[in-house]
């Protein structure tokens, strides 16, 4: 009686967004409960392991997706949004009975129930034998937000079980799916930058690398240009892959990178860390003994705290903080700001589309290796600066002037955050 | 429970008596087409070998088997295989826990998102060839 009931939950929550595909959005709000329920549990695993899967599988959908999936194991039944469980034959309540080992290994429902057939012999993400439960559980969740099945190659909505190895993600053409019902990520970026690696190559010769870094509180994504796509099992934690800096809300990174000099400053509040890429962490202190982190004040001399962000003109040597309103050009060699600055923003990057600007608070500035351009970030969309580029197919175009703004979510994809609770996995 | 003797209980034995029942015969298939979406439940005196014919041929092509339409060793061997249990697009017949309201037209086409472009072709992006331009490393697994 209890399980009838819930069939008849009211949809609150729960909308439908048709398209010709069949796929249908099965939920308005942005952070979903789960639980794998306690009559529920495979004697095949560990509880353990069986819960660690299922985070990862919901985790996997929510670095694509604007959704959050929080475990659950003390609310009310009714405020689970998806729960899981195993079960063989009649099961579970469920009136649409397993049919032993082989076929049908799983179902789901849109009202978010996911039952497993524990006649199946599932396995966890490295065995290579039976089916994995990562597999089928990525796949049924993608039931329960509202995706049919597709025979596309390559899908992990395809009705049959492919084995594969461990490594399977979710491709474009399923994130692109999942987002035409829920939407693109979204969002600003505390930080931005291109990392810079040396390499010397079989010839010996020395190559530079990039790569390009978006942070966001405490949490950070390497972007994979040449995937369109953030790195697989991103974000992760500020401190798990920098060393020495603070933990969150980093206002600004510069690389101030020329012939002689080859350094990296990141700042937050008044105070500034200078970053040892060799060493792959912050310098604690520098050639004259002096600790780090230093005051803004005495290291750049003019340049107020706390900073909205900050970007280094390679060519000009100079290095543009952004604070408010204002602009400041800070001469590296000389080590002072320049005679006329600060300025308004909008007066040394002027707007190509009048009032299309930033106008004030710019989020971050970053440099693109990629696009070989500057990209002011602001809210959930970015400014792109005019280039060399640009100024010789339109000459009439002003130095420094700024593209209209256009969404960010629409150049670097997929850039999700996932709930708290599972940023370390 | 179901046997195994190691720690991590990778030797587990499925029990030969919970086995699916193999999908071996015309009723079998049937009962299978039915139950994930491609044709009406089969009633006594149903005149259906045409339709079950058309949809053992929807069924071929969507696996991309040859389309005959006939009952061959190669589809009763797909229609084995493991498989999640939510029928399919084609014909669904509104398992998923809510029935389709009266009127609204069935999924037919398979979910297919071509129309989504994959820009590979990043504008901008250098050759990998070209030292003197910074290039990303090679992408890493998870």
């Amino acid at each position: 009686a209890k399980r009838f009931l819930q069939l008849l939950r009211p949809l609150v929550g729960r909308e439908e967004a048709s398209g010709d595909s069949g796929a249908t959005r099965a939920f308005s709000k942005r952070t979903l409960k789960w639980r794998l329920v306690g009559e529920g549990y495979s004697s095949q695993l560990s509880a353990g392991e069986q819960r660690y899967i299922f985070r990862l599988a919901f985790r996997m959908w929510s670095e694509v997706t604007p959704l959050d999936f929080e475990e659950d194991l003390t609310s009310p039944g009714a405020q689970i949004d998806i729960k899981l469980g195993f079960g063989r034959g009649r099961h579970l309540g469920c009136p649409r009975v397993f049919d032993g080992s082989g076929q049908e290994f799983a179902h789901a429902w849109r009202l978010g129930d996911v039952h497993f057939d524990e006649d199946e012999h599932f396995t966890p993400p490295a065995s290579d034998t039976g089916i994995s439960l990562l597999r089928v559980a990525v796949h049924e969740i993608g039931h329960v937000l509202g995706l049919p099945h597709t025979y596309r190659t390559g899908s992990v909505m395809q009705p049959n079980y492919i084995p594969q190895g461990p490594a399977f993600e979710l491709d474009w053409s399923d994130r692109k799916a999942v987002q035409k019902l829920y939407g693109p990520c979204e969002g600003s970026f505390d930080t931005a930058f291109d990392w810079i690696r040396k390499e010397r190559n079989q010839y010996g010769e020395v190559m530079v690398r990039f790569s390009t870094y978006f942070f966001r509180k405490s949490w950070y994504w390497l972007y994979e240009n040449r995937n369109n796509r953030t790195r697989y099992g991103d974000p992760i934690q500020i401190p798990i892959g920098w060393h020495g800096i603070p933990a969150q809300n980093i206002d600004a990174f510069v690389h101030i990178w020329t012939w002689r000099r080859d350094e990296r400053y990141f700042f937050k509040g008044n105070q500034y860390w200078w970053y040892d890429s060799d060493k792959d962490q912050a310098h604690t202190e520098d050639e004259q003994g002096n600790r780090y982190p230093k005051l803004i004040s005495e290291g750049f001399p003019g340049i107020p705290s706390p900073l909205d962000t900050a970007f280094y003109d390679r060519r000009k040597r100079l290095i543009y903080f952004f604070k408010g309103s204002l602009v400041f050009a800070f001469d590296v060699e000389r080590n002072q700001v320049l005679n006329s600055y600060p300025k308004k923003i909008i007066d040394v990057f002027p707007a190509i589309a009048s009032q299309n600007h930033p106008f004030r608070n710019i989020d971050s500035a970053y440099y693109s290796y990629a696009h070989n351009s500057i990209f002011f970030f602001k809210g959930n969309a970015y400014w792109k600066v005019v280039n060399d580029k640009d100024k010789q197919h339109n000459s009439w175009l002003p130095s420094n002037g700024l593209f209209p703004k256009e969404s960010t979510s629409g150049k670097w994809f997929d850039v999700c955050d996932v709930h708290t609770s599972t940023l370390s996995m | 429970e179901t046997l195994f003797h190691g720690r991590d209980h990778s030797d587990l034995e499925p029990s030969l008596l919970r086995q699916a029942q193999p999908i071996a015969d015309l009723r079998a298939a049937q009962g299978f087409l039915a139950k994930y979406g491609w044709t009406a439940a089969p009633r006594p005196g149903d005149p259906g070998p045409r339709a079950f014919a058309e949809a053992v041929r929807a069924f071929q092509s969507a696996n991309r088997l040859p389309a005959t339409g006939a009952l061959d060793a190669a589809t009763l061997r797909v229609m084995n295989r493991p498989r999640c249990g939510v029928p399919d697009p084609r014909g669904a017949s509104g398992f998923q826990g809510v029935p389709r309201p009266r009127g609204v037209p069935d999924p037919q086409g398979a979910f297919d998102p071509r129309g989504v472009p994959d820009p590979r072709g990043n504008p901008g992006l250098r050759s990998d060839r070209d030292p003197r331009v910074p290039q990303p490393p090679p992408a890493r697994a998870r």
